[in-house]
């Protein structure tokens, strides 16, 4: 990515490797 | 200063990545290929995966995986895929997993298996269901008395086999309304159920064949006087079993059932069920 060093960039979504998705319903 | 034994550290791998799930999965059909007693189960969550290298050749795969009991019984030869998952209403019960799955050459095989089961807290029921019964023992006494009432119903109805009963695995007693709901695994005989006068001389089928029930029994009220039992079973095709072991929970009870407050053997088969496989192998603790 390129930003202009005078415009902040918003931190991307943090990937959480585990756990993993649910696939039903926690307990 | 070189790193203590190189190259045999772990990887972390993505929980939700392909090669985790197929890992998970291949590890979920070796649980359900070999549980004998309580109901299959099916891969609700990854929770940890660490991919160790494995000398000479290959990676194993330590994994700890949450799953959720279906509605199929062990016995019951329908493909876990096509088994509904337990609803919280019914009183879910959930399994905690520990695998060691090796990769070699693309095929990955298991390794070591060990889960605990556990049933959902009564208080998460009532949230989602007020109204709902709570799993019951499985040898309280009005669960053992709708066991013999609904398995002397259906053999008495049946034209075929006398059945016996090979485990009950799943009780809920909903005191308002005086009814007991039971679930239990049985197995055919060589006696004819109309002819059967002494059942303990009746002997399991050398082929085996089993089947699954849910009965319900109603005792008798102050207003309504009469019991009532009704109870529906299903036959399955006869089969071949793979050499079973167990799938046991913290108190020593298979999965799907509720504590018990005897001090039953762990990881012991019921009657008519085979043993677990004495030497080499994998290991399902």
């Amino acid at each position: 990515n390129v930003a202009q060093p005078s415009v902040a960039v918003a931190p991307g979504p943090v990937v959480q490797p585990c756990p993993g998705r649910i696939r039903h319903f926690k307990i | 200063v070189s790193p203590p034994n190189p190259g045999l550290g772990y990887r972390a791998l993505n929980c939700d990545d392909p090669e985790s799930e197929q890992a998970a999965l291949v590890a979920m059909d070796y649980l359900n290929k070999n549980l004998f007693r309580g109901y299959k189960h099916t891969l609700n969550q990854i929770d940890k995966v660490k991919v160790w290298s494995r000398r000479p050749t290959g990676e194993v795969f330590e994994m700890e995986i949450d799953t959720l009991e279906t509605t199929c019984h062990a016995l019951d030869p329908t493909p876990v895929a096509n088994c509904s998952v337990r609803s919280l209403g019914e009183h879910a019960v959930e399994g905690d997993c520990d695998f060691r799955v090796l990769k070699l050459d693309g095929q990955f095989t298991v390794l070591f298996a060990k889960c605990d089961s556990s049933p959902d807290s009564a208080e998460d029921l009532r949230k989602v269901c007020p109204d709902c019964p709570p799993l019951a023992q499985l040898n309280n006494t009005k669960v053992v008395h709708a066991v013999e009432a609904a398995l002397t119903a259906f053999n008495t109805q049946t034209n075929g086999s006398y059945f016996q009963l090979v485990e009950v695995s799943r009780a809920q007693i909903a005191y308002r309304t005086r009814m007991t709901y039971v679930e239990f695994a049985i197995a055919a005989t060589d006696c004819v159920a109309k002819e059967v006068t002494d059942p303990a001389k009746c002997n399991l089928l050398a082929e085996k064949q089993y089947g699954f029930c849910k009965g319900s029994f109603t005792e008798k009220g102050p207003v309504n006087g009469n019991e009532k039992v009704a109870v529906t079973c299903t036959v399955f095709p006869t089969q071949q079993l793979p050499v079973a072991a167990g799938v046991d929970d913290k108190e020593g009870n298979t999965a799907g059932e509720e504590p018990q407050p005897d001090n039953s053997p762990v990881a012991t088969p019921p009657a008519n069920l085979p043993e677990a496989p004495v030497g080499s192998g994998p290991l399902l603790v």
